[in-house]
C-alpha cells in the first residue's frame, strides 16, 4: 500500500479525507489497542489532517498520541 | 449534549460519524 500524500489528500472532498486517514490508522491502533482501536482512531481523526500525516510516517509520534488517547478515554 | 457517545468511534469501511462535526 502506498504511503498516503497531502496532495492524495487534497485531491478528494473533505468527508472522504477523514476516511482515508482513518483507514490507515485504524490498523495500527488495532495492533497496540485491540479493543479500544475504534475510539482511539476516532480522536485521532478530531486532529489537524497535516499532523495526522506526520503521524502516519512518524511510529513515535502516533504512539505518543496513541497513549494521550487512551490516558483520555481512561479519565473520560 | 451527552458524552457518552463521545468519542465517535471508526471502523474500517464504515463512514465516520465525527465528520458531522466538521
Amino acid at each position: 500500500q502506498e504511503p498516503l500524500t497531502a496532495s492524495m489528500l487534497a485531491a478528494a472532498p473533505l468527508h472522504e479525507q477523514k476516511q482515508m486517514i482513518g483507514e490507515r490508522l485504524y490498523p495500527l491502533i488495532h495492533d497496540v489497542h485491540t479493543q479500544l482501536a475504534g475510539k482511539i482512531t476516532g480522536m485521532l481523526l478530531e486532529i489537524d489532517n497535516s499532523e495526522l500525516l506526520l503521524m502516519l510516517e512518524s511510529p513515535e509520534s502516533l504512539h505518543a498520541k496513541i497513549e494521550e488517547a487512551v490516558a483520555v478515554l481512561q479519565a473520560h | 449534549g451527552s458524552s457518552i457517545n463521545w468519542p465517535p468511534e471508526f471502523h474500517p469501511g464504515v463512514p465516520w460519524k465525527g465528520l458531522q462535526n466538521i
